[in-house]
């Protein structure tokens, strides 16, 4: 799946 | 943002404070390992990468920008300010933290999610981070008395990630798809390098002694 790797922890 | 991991932020700011606060009050970074400090510098500059490329929320920003700031300026206080640095201990702090990059940096270009720079790097900064406290244990078992707010500044550290398990269990039940084997790997490991000193540290807590790892 095309979804950029979002890192949305600290 | 779940219960575990805004607390699992909250401790790890706390430790910062607690580290700035001894270094700036007294004026004084004894028993503080500055190879760890450096370790979690740079552990902050590859993870956060993408902080003016993804825009997650304010407060994901803000704590960025507070965590980024805060190691660079104790490494700084630690090795340039006048006071601070004589009560630096370089004989001690002799942890060969080089060899703990180069490692991570290898693994990282074998084991990631994808292969693009940023994603490298974040996950050197995992694996950095995992092992970045070592040269501070190793620090606190040469320094026979250890002072309050440097144990402190280690628990809330070693906590912070603990916390954090809590959180990625928490999401994986409540969120479909959310499986990161090599953040949850790394966090584990992590925090299990500090199984000794949390039991020396409530052990201290409980007896109401003084910290003191076995040599």
């Amino acid at each position: 799946e095309g979804t950029t790797l979002k890192h949305d922890e600290l | 943002m779940n219960i575990f991991r805004l607390a699992g932020d909250m401790t790890h700011l706390a430790s910062v404070l607690v580290l700035l606060l001894k270094i700036h009050t007294i004026k004084s970074c004894a028993g503080v390992s500055l190879k760890t400090q450096e370790l979690y510098a740079l552990v902050f500059a590859t993870r956060y990468l993408d902080i003016v490329t993804d825009f997650i929320s304010v407060y994901n920003t803000v704590m960025k920008l507070i965590f980024l700031g805060s190691s660079f300026s104790i490494v700084w206080y630690i090795r340039h300010h006048r006071v601070v640095r004589r009560s630096y201990d370089k004989d001690q702090d002799t942890f060969r933290h080089y060899l703990l990059m180069i490692p991570c940096m290898l693994l990282a270009l074998f084991v990631h999610e994808k292969f693009t720079f940023k994603e490298v790097m974040w996950t050197f900064s995992l694996y950095l981070e995992a092992v970045a406290i070592l040269p501070q244990l190793v620090l606190l078992q040469r320094t026979r008395n250890i002072d309050n707010l440097t144990g402190q500044y280690v628990f809330l550290l070693g906590a912070y990630r603990g916390l954090y398990i809590f959180n990625w269990i928490y999401r994986y039940f409540t969120e479909p798809h959310f499986v990161h084997w090599i953040t949850w790997i790394a966090g584990v490991v992590q925090t299990l390098l500090y199984a000794d000193f949390f039991y020396y540290y409530f052990e201290s807590w409980k007896n109401n002694v003084r910290l003191q790892l076995p040599a």
